[in-house]
């Protein structure tokens, strides 16, 4: 699974998420990747791609999950981030992604890594796979 | 007005042992794609333009599980999923099950902005692809000698999973002290 989020200098954000799905998979089987607000989301406040055990991201609708909690918890992207990886995602293994509207991004993951790289218009630009 | 800011993902749950060298061409194309981000947005282009332009650069690069390069139904066919959401008036569009569309991305893109549905898939997928013109390829070009060396190794390890690439270093029965569902780790990666 492939994945990437943006807010652009106006505040505005977008995600988007592509992916293959899984070897061996069954002919039909439809992943989190495509599903709104599972796999992807965005909406004035941020914008969320996943990538992962598609059916542990279905199940915690993910990308949704952080937006949610930053409009009615009231929390920081990073905060939402980490809340939704701690408390969302039951026994499945995933990661994701995050902007926000201030220009803020965020990552998060509870497996032993992730293909990443994230950068900011201050400089900040930073590529990784492990914690 | 805020500053810009760009992430993007090649999937998450990684094999420990993943070569040296791989992760080296994993990091040099996140690289890549952060700069031809970075490039686009000093420039002033959306959000939605700047999404849709990285996630066209990794579907075309076989190296993380998307276009070319997909992973591999159990019949060794390819079966694509995409979707693409513009959060400033929450639209959105998405794909599933497509087999021939180059770029999965674009053309999610295109339900979004020129059909009256959010979701699109299988057959009326790729007939939509075929209406709106999107650049296709053969099933074949999306399937590399890697992936089919990997779906035979998940065969033979009877692992319909979560994920797929099983490093080529190493065997599928190759016991990693780390497990998911089960499972060695060893046997899924990178996603």
């Amino acid at each position: 699974t492939v994945g990437c989020v943006v807010v652009d200098s106006q505040g505005r954000c977008a995600a988007a998420t592509s992916t293959g799905g899984l070897m061996n998979k069954m002919s039909g089987r439809i992943g989190d990747s495509p599903l709104i607000g599972a796999g992807t989301y965005a909406c004035e406040v941020c914008g969320v791609s996943c990538t992962g055990e598609g059916e542990a991201i279905i199940r915690g609708t993910l990308a949704r999950e952080v937006a949610a909690v930053m409009e009615y918890k009231g929390y920081e992207l990073q905060q939402a981030v980490d809340f939704v990886i701690k408390d969302r995602l039951d026994e499945g293994f995933a990661g994701l992604i995050a902007v926000s509207n201030k220009g803020e991004v965020a990552y998060g993951f509870n497996c032993n890594g992730m293909f990443r790289g994230c950068a900011t218009e201050n400089g900040f630009m930073e590529v990784g796979i492990w914690e | 007005m805020s500053g810009w800011a760009i992430a993007v993902h090649g999937g998450a749950g990684v094999d420990p042992n993943l070569p040296p060298h791989r992760q080296q061409e994993a990091k040099q194309l996140l690289t890549e794609c952060l700069n031809l981000g970075i490039s686009a947005l000093r420039s002033n282009a959306s959000a939605l333009d700047v999404v849709e332009l990285v996630v066209r650069k990794l579907e075309t690069d076989p190296l993380f599980n998307s276009g070319r390069g997909s992973a591999l139904t159990a019949k060794g066919t390819v079966e694509m999923e995409a979707s693409i959401m513009d959060g400033t008036k929450r639209r959105c569009g998405a794909v599933s099950g497509v087999s021939t569309v180059k770029n999965p991305i674009s053309l999610a893109r295109l339900v979004m902005e020129k059909s009256p549905h959010s979701y699109l898939a299988y057959t009326g997928a790729e007939e939509f692809a075929r209406e709106q013109g999107v650049e296709t390829e053969d099933n074949e070009y999306f399937i590399t000698p890697d992936n089919v060396g990997m779906l035979k190794l998940a065969k033979e390890a009877n692992t319909i999973l979560f994920d797929y690439r099983i490093p080529t270093e190493k065997c599928a029965g190759t016991e990693s002290p780390v497990k998911m569902n089960g499972l060695p780790l060893s046997i899924y990666a990178p996603e």
